[in-house]
């Protein structure tokens, strides 16, 4: 394709990027780097302030969820869960953005409808994971849309396996951090991995490489146009898919063992359909 | 196609984020 369809493509990505994604990497990293001055998010580093943030973030209406369990709401051992809840909810409306942006990447209307679901099933938490590396730090994340940063001690002071779950996000943040892309740079990522021909159970795999490829020669010059002096940066982006993929594989296998572990636990049924007989 | 019926809906518009 010719360099001025990449550059539509590209623009056309970015565009889409942001009308579907609230908290943008620009965004994220003024409130980490406390340049939104009276609006710096409210800080949980303890279960007191866990309390506290929970109350904040009812204020701010974030979407809760039915099926949360009732019975242990008011017992200081459910907060790791009334917390997973929370994290669930917020996960099944990122889910519903990630499939708008999907169904924006042209040609991706076109493919079999059991393909589009394929995609989706598997690029999703791939998809997810990427877009919290921005909201990440050393220290801690932001969460509820960049209202609140939790640190990363106080995560880690979770009980077993809570604690667990997000420690391989940081290590793998941090080093995808380094690479400093923008959310320019972060649409076009997000477009070739959800265009991935190599998941299971796809029907028609020759149309998904076609549009991928597509995709990855605007990235690649996407990357040469914007990073002139950061060399091999599309090398060493793809060589990041490799990670994700067993980033995922854990992480379905800690939802896993969660299930089996914690009575009270329950799976929002969205995120049950994609785990389901994923990895 | 049961198996990933929210997917298929959030596919072709048919879930609202009240539904989610």
């Amino acid at each position: 394709p010719e360099a001025a369809d990449l550059r539509a493509l590209s623009r056309h990505l970015y565009e889409a990027y942001l009308k579907y994604f609230p908290l943008t990497k620009a965004k994220a990293r003024a409130i980490l780097s406390g340049k939104t001055g009276d609006n710096a998010p409210f800080v949980i580093h303890d279960m007191k302030s866990l309390m506290e943030g929970e109350q904040f973030i009812n204020c701010k209406q974030i979407p809760t969820q039915e099926h949360q369990p009732q019975t242990s709401c008011n017992i200081l051992d459910a907060v790791e869960l009334r917390f997973f809840h929370s994290c669930q909810s917020r996960s099944a409306e990122a889910v519903r953005e990630v499939t708008e942006f999907a169904k924006s990447i042209p040609g991706f209307i076109n493919l079999d409808l059991n393909d589009q679901v394929t995609l989706l099933k598997y690029g999703v938490i791939e998809v997810l994971i990427i877009m919290m590396a921005p909201l990440m730090n050393k220290d801690g994340t932001l969460i509820a849309y960049g209202q609140i940063f939790m640190t990363r001690e106080f995560l880690k002071s979770l009980r077993k396996p809570f604690c667990q779950m997000m420690e391989p996000k940081f290590e793998f943040s941090v080093k995808f951090n380094t690479l400093e892309l923008d959310d320019s740079d972060m649409a076009l990522f997000l477009a070739v991995i959800i265009l991935s021909g190599d998941r299971p159970g796809l029907l028609n795999v020759k149309p998904i490489e076609q549009l991928q490829e597509t995709v990855l020669h605007a990235l690649e010059l996407q990357l040469k146009l914007n990073h002139p002096d950061s060399l091999q940066l599309f090398a060493k982006l793809l060589q990041k898919m490799t990670d994700l993929r067993q980033i995922v594989t854990d992480h379905v296998h800690l939802i896993q063992l969660l299930k089996k572990t914690e009575v009270d636990m329950c799976l929002h049924p969205l995120l049950q359909e994609i785990m389901k007989d994923l990895y | 196609k049961e198996k990933h019926k929210i997917l298929h809906q959030l596919l072709q518009n048919s879930t609202s984020p009240v539904d989610l």
